[in-house]
């Protein structure tokens, strides 16, 4: 392979070139409070 | 951490509904995740078609889901940031039964929770469950599950974790969202009950002496070898000769012979269930190149006999003695063998010949592009932040070409992570094709070499191209548009490459060397570009509820049966409806506009209706089959009884 470098406006990110946010943290930034970060319970409970 | 009323458990396949408010690349990867239920256990999914319970796919905010089968129907939300394979893998198993790892009854031997660096009001999301509720299927404590979250889940400080593993080196592992661990899959299986998947026909790393049933074709001129990793230069791939007495393969020594010998080996007979398979190996001709190794296919020749053969594909010698890895697509419907036959190609003599190990036999497609890169640990080193290494040229089935832009040291942000990207390449079929090339879904997995694939876990990242992704400094070009119009020109595959959009931290350097990702030290890359337009459109509405008819054979003695009242008079008198639980034999109670509802409880042999469960019913199939037993019981002793009859008069 030929190792080359590439202008940075060449290359964009799918993930705004983030970290993957996991589940809770993708919830709480969302604005939910759910049982457990990511669990619905039903209603009565 | 397992529901155990099996009330709760789903029957198979599971109905799903896709919402139309989904994303597109949402929706991808939840049929991408079912591929991989389908492929590592017996969890199945169809369709809805007006089942009485149903998963309900949303976009809601958050990713979220409801534990177990509600036995209603219920929603389980792919938001925003929540589209990636491992996450919906995540919260699918929260619907078929699953709580956190974290939350075991004995987690607190295996996880120190922090319990001041919880975000104020957060602390429920690290409460245990009680063993009445929940069994760990009699599995240990695992560190690697998918169910497991992050040591920064819930903290105050960006920097301090709420939850860290006792055994240090644990704390880079939980939380890992690759795949299902091995032991995801393994309580799931326990779960449910099964003893096959649905798309895993047959994988061998030829371990053992039984070859996994595969049989020495007849006719032939010399047999495959059962060979153990030996000296240097003759390892097998499964274990890459560190263990020793360990580690096998088969060989076809085509050292001394003549020209076109052959050896044939041939798996056990399989019977598929879909039209299209994968053979996935890995093989090196370390001989002469100008040996082979072909692939043939022995199917049902309409009578019942598996003889008749199709060659499917030829792997030709060359001067490259690594091991490599092929995949062959199979489009058989009958039962049928798969056969590697070594041919000699016509030379003097060598020293080598053809040697196989870790095959894997699939109902699913092949990946359509195979990007291998050797030496990788090497080009880590030698490899700047910012440098980089384009692919080949791929093509998806629809003849697009591609590529994949690999960033080995990252970029300047993200200096400990390889970045990965995709990027469009001008092609030979570009004058047929429709442009800009929109709701196609790229995916892109970094593959872990594992020889079992249920226990490969590897990380995979997809999106979807449409019409807003923009080519940056232009008024509105689509980075989608053809690559001979918006692409650079590149003399190594002599076509021009588009932008690339891709991941900067798809997986770590540290993570690269866990696993087996660097297997040979060989970094293997899958790419895919599919069309998902037929998925624009799926949602379906809700039919009313049916009542569910499993197994209600005793109906009539369900209306007869005593009861101590209706269930609306017990539920009009109380503050809650449900406390005191009405239901009888461990029901739960379910609180329906201030109503309660019982949800009865079932086991294997029996289970409970009636408005409070007070019933205990048969299953169909068992009470089947203790009617037949009784008449079949009966006719023999009347047959015993009059030969005794006869013989004594």
């Amino acid at each position: 392979f030929s190792v080359r470098h590439l202008p940075k406006e060449d290359a964009r990110d799918a993930d705004a070139g983030e970290l993957r946010e996991d589940i809770p943290g993708i919830n709480l930034a969302a604005g939910l409070n759910l049982f457990q970060g990511d669990i619905l319970l039903p209603n009565e409970r | 951490n397992g529901l155990r009323n099996e009330f709760y458990r789903w029957k198979f396949p599971v109905p799903y509904i896709l919402g139309d408010d989904l994303e597109l690349n949402a929706k991808g990867v939840i049929l991408e995740a079912f591929e991989m239920f389908r492929l590592k256990s017996c969890v199945d999914f169809k369709p809805y078609e007006g089942e009485s319970t149903y998963i309900r796919f949303l976009k809601d905010d958050g990713c979220w889901s409801m534990v177990g089968d509600q036995q209603t129907g219920q929603n389980l939300s792919i938001g925003l940031r929540c589209d990636y394979k491992a996450i919906v893998e995540h919260e699918i198993l929260h619907a078929m039964g699953f709580y956190h790892e974290q939350s075991r009854t004995d987690r607190d031997d295996y996880v120190t929770i922090w319990w001041d660096e919880i975000l104020s009001g957060h602390t429920h999301n690290f409460v245990k469950y009680d063993d009445k509720l929940i069994s760990d299927l009699n599995t240990p404590y695992d560190y690697e599950s998918v169910m497991h979250y992050e040591p920064f889940s819930f903290n105050k400080n960006q920097s301090i974790p709420t939850i860290t593993a006792k055994i240090p080196a644990f704390n880079d592992i939980i939380g890992q969202r690759l795949d299902f661990s091995s032991m995801d899959l393994e309580r799931l299986n326990r779960m449910y009950n099964c003893t096959s998947t649905h798309t895993l026909l047959d994988q061998c790393a030829f371990e053992f002496p039984n070859i996994c049933g595969m049989v020495q074709g007849p006719g032939d001129d010399a047999d495959w070898v059962h060979k153990k990793s030996s000296l240097a230069g003759q390892e097998d791939h499964t274990l890459v000769g560190r263990c020793k007495d360990a580690g096998s393969f088969m060989y076809f020594d085509t050292g001394s012979g003549k020209a076109e010998d052959t050896a044939l080996l041939e798996s056990r007979i399989l019977y598929p269930k879909r039209t299209q398979q994968c053979l996935h190996f890995f093989y090196k001709i370390s001989g002469s190149p100008s040996d082979k190794l072909v692939i043939w296919v022995r199917k049902d020749n309409g009578t019942g006999a598996v003889n008749k053969l199709v060659k499917v594909k030829t792997f030709q010698g060359d001067n490259d003695q690594n091991w490599k890895i092929a995949h062959v697509t199979l489009n058989v419907q009958e039962k049928f063998r798969y056969v590697f036959q070594g041919l000699r190609g016509n030379h003097n003599s060598s020293s080598g010949g053809i040697v196989i190990d870790d095959v894997t036999l699939t109902e699913t497609p092949c990946p359509s592009a195979v990007w291998l890169i050797r030496n990788f640990s090497r080009l880590l080193q030698t490899s700047v932040s910012g440098s980089v290494i384009f692919s080949p040229r791929f093509y998806s089935s629809e003849g697009y070409g591609y590529g994949i832009t690999l960033y080995p040291r990252g970029t300047s942000s993200y200096p400990n992570y390889c970045r990965i990207a995709f990027h469009l390449c001008s092609g030979e079929n570009d004058e047929a094709l429709k442009w800009p090339v929109e709701n196609r879904q790229a995916i892109v997995t970094v593959l872990d070499q594992h020889p079992d694939i249920r226990s490969r876990m590897s990380p995979s990242r997809s999106f979807t191209t449409d019409r807003s992704q923009i080519m940056p400094g232009t008024n509105g070009t689509s980075m989608w548009d053809k690559p001979s119009l918006v692409g650079k020109f590149d003399p190594s595959c002599n076509c021009n490459r588009s932008l690339d959009w891709g991941w900067s931290t798809f997986i770590s350097h540290k993570m690269l060397r866990q696993r087996n990702f660097l297997k040979n030290d060989d970094l293997i890359i899958f790419a895919e570009f599919k069309d998902l337009t037929y998925l624009k459109h799926t949602e379906v509405p809700v039919k009313l509820a049916q009542p569910s008819a499993r197994g209600l054979i005793l109906e009539r003695q369900r209306r007869s049966a005593q009861n101590t009242g209706p269930l609306e008079a017990w539920s009009s008198n109380m503050g809650d409806a449900c406390d005191p639980n009405p239901c009888q034999n461990d029901g739960v109670c379910v609180n329906v506009k201030g109503k309660a509802s019982c949800r009865c409880a079932s086991g294997h042999t029996f289970f409970y209706t009636g408005e409070r469960c007070q019933v205990a019913q048969v299953y169909g199939n068992t009470l089947g089959m203790i009617i037949g037993g009784t008449a079949g019981t009966i006719v023999l002793i009347i047959v015993i009884v009059s030969m005794l009859t006869r013989s004594s008069m």
